[in-house]
């Protein structure tokens, strides 16, 4: 099963 | 005082109907260098970043920086009643709480104007690090969108591997799997139909098709598209908007438990 990452993993905000 | 002219207003339309079902309301920041607009959807998994410099505008006014927010799908009505010839103009005065959509006709025997609140959106602007993509694909936009919409009859997940041979997109469903696989193909006669793959290192990564079927309502904007991966980031898949900008698009992956 894969899993939904969510992009605020991977872009901070400013 | 914010007054920006469109010549190719058609291009404005297309945005617009590339981004109105992914996201319901947006900022959209103007600035010297140009309008601009960085906003996710409600799940947070997709963001899409548009950029139109303002070279690309016939007459370009931001007296100072300013962000109008407004809802996309009202945005859109308002330009669906725009001719595909027409020129957009774009105002908003200084501390007014509305913007004003004006269409002429190529002729200027019809002028139109559609005025719509804004909205406060109070939506914090993501810092997107350039990446080092371990593979570059630029393909013909009309062969994606059709690769994902038949993918999307067969799975809700998609696997985009690159290697050397070339690039496959696989899903599965409950009724079967479907493989598609796209080779670099350099030998056409018109640049935009190649196929081309940059590849430093083989990559695989796993998507939902429901977010890049929605990208692919950007394929009117450019008749290629490129699609930047890179092992465990988001992929980018990136329209160019006609010597004025572009349209990208951000999709975090799933990861195999």
């Amino acid at each position: 099963k894969a899993t939904q990452i969510v992009l605020t993993s991977f872009f901070r905000p400013n | 005082m914010l007054e920006l002219r469109l010549v190719q207003g058609s291009l404005l339309k297309k945005v617009l109907e590339s981004i109105k079902d992914l996201v319901n309301d947006a900022n959209f920041d103007c600035s010297a260098t140009g309008f601009s607009l960085q906003a996710m959807d409600s799940s947070h998994v997709a963001l899409v970043a548009l950029l139109l410099r303002s070279e690309g505008f016939e007459h370009y006014r931001c007296d100072r920086n300013i962000s109008m927010g407004m809802n996309l799908g009202n945005m859109a009505k308002m330009l669906k009643c725009a001719g595909n010839d027409d020129i957009i103009t774009l105002k908003a005065d200084d501390g007014s709480d509305t913007v004003t959509f004006m269409f002429e006709s190529p002729t200027q025997d019809k002028i139109a104007d559609f005025e719509m609140r804004l909205m406060d959106i109070d939506s914090e602007h993501l810092g997107i690090p350039e990446a080092e993509y371990h593979a570059i694909l630029i393909m013909p936009s009309a062969e994606f969108a059709r690769i994902c919409k038949d993918l999307s009859s067969i799975g809700d997940t998609v696997v985009i591997s690159v290697t050397k041979e070339g690039v496959k997109f696989s899903t599965r469903g409950d009724i079967g799997t479907a493989n598609v696989v796209c080779r670099q193909n350099t030998t056409v006669d018109k640049p935009e139909e190649a196929t081309v793959i940059e590849m430093p290192e083989p990559v695989s990564l796993t998507f939902a098709l429901r977010y890049l079927n929605s990208f692919t309502k950007a394929t009117p904007l450019s008749n290629t598209v490129t699609i930047s991966l890179s092992s465990e980031i988001p992929v980018v898949v990136e329209y160019k908007i006609a010597e004025m900008g572009y349209i990208r698009f951000y999709l975090a992956p799933k990861i195999e438990e």
